[in-house]
């Protein structure tokens, strides 16, 4: 089975944003999105896990001169909607691993994590597509992150014939 | 601006299953993860917000079919790694926004979040990337949602249900 991740793709100017304990009802969401919308606010990952007594996290990422508007305007917001308190994060990066049919390959996620693993780099947030897995780290282990991936997929040379996965 | 918005996937054949506080440190993903790669079982969404007090939670997917198997494998491995627990859920189903340049277009996602909104449905989990905004929603308002958001983004008529592989 031929190696399917085409790429690594990283990007260090990420600001995490997170609004802690939103109230899990319709609409929640969409208050929080609408305003970062309507200034033209580019938010890239946006993670929401489960919740837990009627609250959860919702936390996005936005390119870090991004970051004082997106709070600015999101702090009136989040007051009003009961939930606990807007954490902002600026020295986080992301790291992918790009391919087609990722996603539902076994053995692409857990060899991505085994090799952050195995460099002691702890993930912070992880989200993925049928074609990207993306964990968010510490911007201080990207390159050592981006390099163990790139040999762990093998991606320096030409795409293999044995299976990767 | 014209709209990115290619296309709509639904999956109801999905069970959501969620590793409840796991400690927040390197080596924890991997150790959930290779067991279930190992096992072939198709992991699709995985999410995993930020932590609290050192721990967090860790969310994935995985086909109806698939549930018992992954709980099984897993469950012994949640006890040793000291998270709280495991809970499954099958009464979730997963509808995405599929379209090219998504991610960095403010607005998509405030307008799929609003539509559900409108429709009273609770959004559960949210995931992205570049190409996908994808919510986890009860199975009970996938196919009213389906049709929201077709209408919302000017979509032909709905497109037959695909499961995922
Ligand atoms: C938390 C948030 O996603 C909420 N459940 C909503 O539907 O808007
Ligand atoms: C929670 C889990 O992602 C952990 N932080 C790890 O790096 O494996």
């Amino acid at each position: 089975q031929r190696n399917k991740v085409r790429g690594l793709a990283t990007d260090r100017n990420v600001a995490k944003v997170t609004v802690v304990a939103v109230p899990d009802r319709p609409g929640i969401a969409r208050t929080l999105f609408v305003p970062l919308a309507d200034a033209g606010i580019n938010v890239d990952v946006i993670v929401q896990n489960v919740s837990h007594d009627g609250t959860t996290d919702v936390s996005f990422t936005v390119p870090r001169s991004e970051l004082a508007r997106a709070r600015r305007l999101l702090e009136p917001v989040v007051g009003e909607m009961g939930a606990r308190e807007l954490t902002a994060d600026e020295s986080v990066a992301k790291v992918s691993i790009v391919g087609a049919g990722i996603q539902n390959a076994p053995g692409y996620a857990a060899r991505m994590f085994g090799t952050l693993a195995d460099e002691g780099i702890n993930i912070e947030m992880i989200s993925t597509s049928e074609v990207r897995i993306t964990c968010m780290i510490n911007e201080a282990d990207l390159q050592r992150a981006a390099r163990a991936l790139h040999r762990a997929f093998q991606l320096e040379r030409p795409e293999p014939e044995v299976a990767a996965a």
